[in-house]
């Protein structure tokens, strides 16, 4: 009676523990997606070790799940229509504005727009890749990249090693300044970079942003913390963290990549070309466990993609 | 949800947007 007594203490109290921490964490993690535009803070590293020890790769496949059951026809417009009401979402943009044509938010969330409501820009060599906010842009230097203004990221833990170029040297014996001269640009050159942020309101595929060529696929599982502008402010070197793919290849000035990053609650990538990318799937196993793929030459994969062709969608889950 | 451009150009390259302009996709971002 004695033994029993004591481990339904046990349980009890890891209950309160578990239940105190995680209203701890999200009511942090709450407290910090709205945090104004300008707030300059960082967060120490014991502070992104407990964000980043919060359940968010469950929690996320958990919104997932439940966002792709179907809804009754008599619910779907008034739950997709709060959606709608609450982020802003341009209804008229869509190639099927009727609601109730929607089977759940997950099949919403991915919705097409109505041909014509985008042009792609045919005099310049760079087109945006998505409906979405400007974070960040301009040079990297010395192989470090900026998220937002002062809080920055390291090219080398972004993209991993050049494997692309023939090159397997672990990446951590380099410095970021030995990683950026491995890229070997042309003489002339800089490495630029530009980071388009989408709002849950936004339409959520997105498309080739220049005439390129795929040779290389890299997937990082890595978590799934929030990417608000707010956070990215907070967080340094958050798209290292982050799951992710990487597509490097080469345009017409030399290299290029193309990497979508994953969110809370929005870990679920689809590339139309790549069938075999899974992300945010509980088999993955440890967040560090990269998956690589090399592109062969004449697969669907492996042809060239022209500016605003369709690359792919992010998904609830 | 984020997507990260990364790609080299000639030192002659200028960004057409500014930081926190909303785009859309098929926007010109540079040339």
């Amino acid at each position: 009676v004695h033994t029993v007594q004591r481990s339904k203490s046990k349980v009890k109290w890891r209950w309160i523990t578990i239940g105190t921490a995680t209203f701890g964490g999200i009511s942090y993690y709450i407290y910090f997606q709205f945090q104004p535009a300008d707030q300059p803070k960082v967060a120490n590293k014991s502070t992104v070790t407990l964000y980043r020890k919060m359940p968010l790769k469950m929690m996320s496949r958990a919104w997932g799940t439940i966002n792709n059951l179907e809804l009754p026809v008599v619910l779907r417009r008034p739950l997709i229509g709060l959606y709608v009401w609450m982020f802003d979402c341009k209804l008229n943009e869509a190639a099927d504005p009727d609601l109730r044509n929607y089977k759940n938010l997950g099949e919403f969330f991915r919705r097409t727009l109505k041909p014509g409501v985008r042009t792609v820009n045919a005099d310049h060599d760079l087109t945006s890749p998505a409906d979405g906010r400007i974070l960040h842009y301009g040079i990297c230097k010395n192989g470090i990249l900026e998220q937002v203004k002062g809080v920055t990221y390291s090219l080398k833990g972004f993209l991993g090693p050049l494997t692309w170029r023939g090159d397997i040297d672990d990446v951590n014996n380099l410095s970021d300044e030995e990683y950026h001269q491995k890229l070997k640009l042309k003489p002339g050159h800089e490495l630029y970079h530009c980071v388009v942020y989408l709002a849950p309101g936004d339409y959520h595929r997105f498309h080739s942003a220049s005439d390129w060529k795929i040779s290389y696929r890299r997937h990082f599982p890595g978590d799934l913390l929030s990417v608000s502008p707010g956070i990215a402010r907070w967080i340094e070197g958050l798209f290292n963290f982050n799951e992710r793919v990487v597509y490097a290849g080469t345009w017409k000035h030399g290299f290029f990549s193309y990497t979508a990053v994953g969110a809370t609650n929005v870990g679920s990538i689809r590339i139309y070309c790549d069938e075999e990318l899974t992300t945010n799937h509980r088999d993955h196993g440890d967040r560090n466990n990269v998956r690589d793929a090399c592109i062969i030459e004449g697969t669907e994969m492996g042809k060239s993609f022209q500016k605003g062709d369709m690359f792919g969608e992010f998904n609830l889950g | 949800s984020t997507i990260v451009l990364i790609f080299e150009a000639p030192r002659n390259f200028e960004f057409k947007v500014q930081t926190g302009q909303k785009v859309s996709y098929g926007q010109p971002l540079g040339y």
